[in-house]
């Protein structure tokens, strides 16, 4: 493992804490994507699968079990029990319009036509997505509070690292994985629009908030 | 084998 993979795996783990935080914190999920979060605990959930059948690690398998925990007591968090602070009006993006073309996708191109080849395709190209209904919900609002911000930095600099490591693996260990590389190449541009307000505006202290 | 080294990232 290089520092680029490791550090990204941080990023991700550091995302993910911080979003379950502010919402346990402040008691409410204003402001966030529920739509974005249940497709995030779907990626997770198609692609380890293999927690049961495929030992990696102790890091590899403790991580997994911390992604799906966090991501499903978000989940929980969004839909049962900070509900009423659920901004439902405002998370309108069609998540079936995602989900059905990926769903296509994995069937069509995929390194193996295997149930669980199908299921971790189908969850690498949903991931590279699935944050389009929040960065939907910040437009149509106008605004993000500036936790989220960070959030949604960490969250986009996990996979601009995993691309660094795709790129020293290649060169170092003749790897590549041209699924995973094109699919986390579009996930990394979605949030470049993103990145660009976040270092002129949240890093110089500026709330996160768009032309009317 | 390229499968098994990809299954090792998350």
């Amino acid at each position: 493992m290089n520092v680029f993979r490791l550090t990204g795996d941080l990023s991700h783990l550091v995302a993910i804490i911080l979003l379950l935080l502010k919402i346990w914190k402040t008691r409410s999920c204003a402001g966030i994507s529920g739509k974005s979060q249940v497709m995030f605990a779907l990626v997770f959930t198609t692609r380890y699968l293999d927690l049961f059948t495929n030992f990696i690690s102790p890091y590899n398998s403790v991580m997994k079990v911390i992604y799906l925990g966090c991501s499903y007591a978000t989940v929980y968090m969004i839909y049962m029990k900070f509900k009423a602070s659920y901004d439902g009006n405002h998370d309108t993006f069609r998540a079936e319009f995602l989900i059905i073309p990926v769903g296509g996708l994995a069937f069509l191109v995929n390194h193996e036509f295997t149930p669980l080849e199908i299921l971790w395709t189908f969850s690498i190209y949903l991931e590279s997505v699935a944050i389009l209904p929040q960065l939907f919900m910040i437009t149509k609002t106008g605004e993000a509070e500036t936790i989220t911000t960070h959030y949604l930095f960490a969250l986009g600099l996990y996979r601009a690292l995993y691309l660094i490591n795709w790129i020293w693996r290649y060169y170092f260990e003749g790897f590549f994985d041209l699924i995973a590389i094109v699919a986390g190449c579009v996930q990394t541009i979605l949030y470049c629009d993103f990145f660009y307000l976040y270092i002129t505006k949240v890093l110089h202290g500026k709330k996160l908030s768009l032309p009317a | 084998s390229e499968q098994n080294t990809k299954k090792d990232e998350l």
